[in-house]
């Protein structure tokens, strides 16, 4: 039973080339590449925070393009106006990683 | 660089 992911692929095309944007190194982001793009959001600290704590699903301080377009996800969710959810739910989390 | 483990992975805490 596959869900789709939320991640509609003409968003996921726009966190992908932002992504690429900002200097992976091996295919990763680290916390400092991501971290002033987060803040440009101008969202609190501690939803940053959660944000990346949903995100970086391996936990190993970077972001791979998957993370990185849920990161970007929450983000432009939360603006909307909408909570960023303290569980990642299953539609949510890149099927590259389920 | 954020050594593995903990929330040190966090670059907001």
């Amino acid at each position: 039973p596959d869900l789709p992911w939320v991640v509609k692929p003409e968003e996921k095309m726009k966190f992908h080339s932002i992504f690429d944007s900002l200097g992976p190194v091996g295919g990763m982001l680290s916390g400092d590449k991501v971290k002033p793009v987060l803040l440009n959001s101008k969202l609190p600290v501690d939803i940053l925070g959660r944000v990346w704590e949903l995100s970086d699903l391996d936990r190993d301080g970077m972001l791979d393009k998957d993370e990185f377009s849920v990161a970007m996800y929450l983000v432009y969710r939360a603006l909307e106006g909408e909570p960023v959810p303290m569980s990642l739910p299953p539609p949510l989390v890149p099927p590259s990683k389920r | 660089q954020y050594p593995a483990g903990g929330s040190s992975t966090n670059p907001f805490l």
